[in-house]
């Protein structure tokens, strides 16, 4: 979901 | 990926090796803060946890692995290997005045309440302070060796290199993420004072020692 796409980093 | 989060990474991945080099080459932890360590293993553990069942890239798996993998064997050789050499007398931050706080507000400032998410926010707001113990411990010893001052410029230098790279990807994307930013603000500049003594003392090749 959207929420979770936003966590790409390290 | 843009070359400030490439650069980034890269700073974060030679801190662990500088500092995995310290220990086996000098084969002691002396000024190395336990409790940061394992703040960090902590830090990684509850962000990672979505390795299982959110898959971004490659790099970002074999990245994540190496992170958790690395801070545990780190906290093993501190705890286990090394032990002898480990300083607890020096190592006297409150870390409960640092996890109690991180864990509130990873309850009321995060993205969505769920669990994951609150993870998530909590092992970001964590990573913020997790270097204090460390800070704190150079403070009350005065001076540190060289390859440790070396491995905090790396360290710091990863998270000030988020900062540009996040500059970048509001200009080239859009992308905005507070929670990450305003920790990513704080977190570097809890190095100020350290960047400053690294640059007008180790870098002119002189000992790191705190002013008196």
């Amino acid at each position: 979901d959207d929420t979770r796409a936003a966590h790409d980093e390290l | 990926m843009n070359i400030f989060r490439l650069t980034a990474d890269l700073m974060h991945l030679a801190s662990i090796f500088i500092l995995l080099l310290k220990i086996q080459k000098t084969r002691s932890c002396a000024g190395i803060s336990f409790k940061s360590q394992l703040l960090y293993a902590l830090v990684f553990i509850t962000r990672y946890i979505d390795l299982f069942f959110y898959w971004v890239s490659l790099y970002n798996t074999l990245m994540k692995i190496f992170f958790i993998g690395s801070s545990l064997y780190i906290v093993y050789l501190m705890q286990v290997k090394f032990r002898a050499t480990n300083d607890p007398v020096l190592d006297t931050f409150r870390i409960e005045y640092l996890l109690a706080p991180c864990a509130l507000l990873a309850l009321v400032a995060n993205y969505a309440f769920t669990a994951q998410e609150i993870l998530w926010a909590f092992s970001v707001y964590l990573e913020a302070g997790a270097i204090l113990p460390q800070l704190f411990m150079l403070q009350r010893r005065g001076e540190a060796e060289t390859i440790t001052t070396h491995y905090l410029f790396a360290l710091g230098a990863y998270r000030g290199l988020y900062l540009l790279n996040w500059i970048y990807r509001y200009w080239a994307e859009g992308y905005v993420d507070w929670i990450a930013w305003i920790a990513g603000l704080v977190q570097t500049g809890l190095y100020t004072d350290f960047f400053y003594i690294y640059y007008t003392k180790v870098l002119k090749g002189q000992k790191f020692e705190l002013p008196a």
